[in-house]
């Protein structure tokens, strides 16, 4: 049998936060990195994407626990002029849903499948980051149950 | 011994493309990548940020001499009315670069550490995603041997 999806992992116990507008340059994000490596924040999905006008916007995942301690090792190291940012935004209700599997890779249909599914629930996508094996994106938390069954019943899995 | 990452992957095979500003509603990510799918472009990496003013880019990343056919469908889909931007940007003259380790969901500063050593060889970071056991970068093609030589050295691999 080969699925392409082999199942769903789900974590409410993540927050969102990103910086708003960094400056697209070498240095910047082992800058930002760094100062919360060194506080101990445990983060999980990095996502930036392409820069306009030199700036970009950084978002990562960690554990809403964990939300006061990297807005202070952040704001250190911003008032220590390490690094800048127009804005900082910690989202606590948000929901990390993802689909896995080995056979991914050539199924490009499985992201098209999984958003379609979502879209189907009217679930929007605030942030999507994917690797060959796993994609991921953040919802509203309160979507969570409902985006979790609707990708088991969509990739054809045992009910959660 | 405990590595955190054991081993880098890096590609010069894969095309950035970004559709500039789409609307952030439910359906629209589905809306992009079924066309992509029905046209076989196999994609591999999915970013997407969080929104602003409505509006958000979607940056894939497709084997390079899959663009034309990319940039067919979502163009077809476009004048179709399916989906709408204001830009198909395709950049084809990067290379993706990996640190992949089972170890790294402990280690936030693996990211810290990826990110330095680039940031130390002057190589600017253009895209990130990352999962648990990967952090996946885009960079100047120009870079890839410089950016993975500096990453073996700096996680302690085997010489490329
Ligand atoms: C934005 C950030 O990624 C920057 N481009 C860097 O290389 O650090
Ligand atoms: C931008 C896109 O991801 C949109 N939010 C959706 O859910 O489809």
């Amino acid at each position: 049998e080969n699925r392409p999806v082999s199942g769903v992992a789900y974590s409410r116990d993540e927050a969102k936060m990103t910086l708003v507008s960094v400056a697209d340059r070498p240095g910047i994000a082992a800058a930002i990195f760094g100062p919360l490596s060194d506080a101990g924040v445990n983060v999980d999905m990095i996502i930036q994407n392409i820069a306009e006008e030199g700036r970009t916007d950084m978002t990562f995942s960690c554990p809403t626990d964990q939300v006061k301690r990297a807005e202070k090792a952040l704001n250190d190291a911003k008032d220590a002029g390490e690094i800048n940012y127009h804005g900082l935004v910690a989202d606590t209700a948000v929901a990390k849903i993802s689909a896995v599997g080995i056979g991914m890779r050539s199924q490009s249909g499985v992201a098209a499948k999984m958003f379609k599914t979502l879209s189907d629930e009217g679930i929007n996508i605030k942030v999507i980051a994917t690797s060959e094996i796993k994609i991921s994106v953040l919802v509203d938390r309160k979507y969570m149950e409902l985006a979790v069954q609707a990708l088991h019943d969509a990739f054809e899995l045992e009910k959660a």
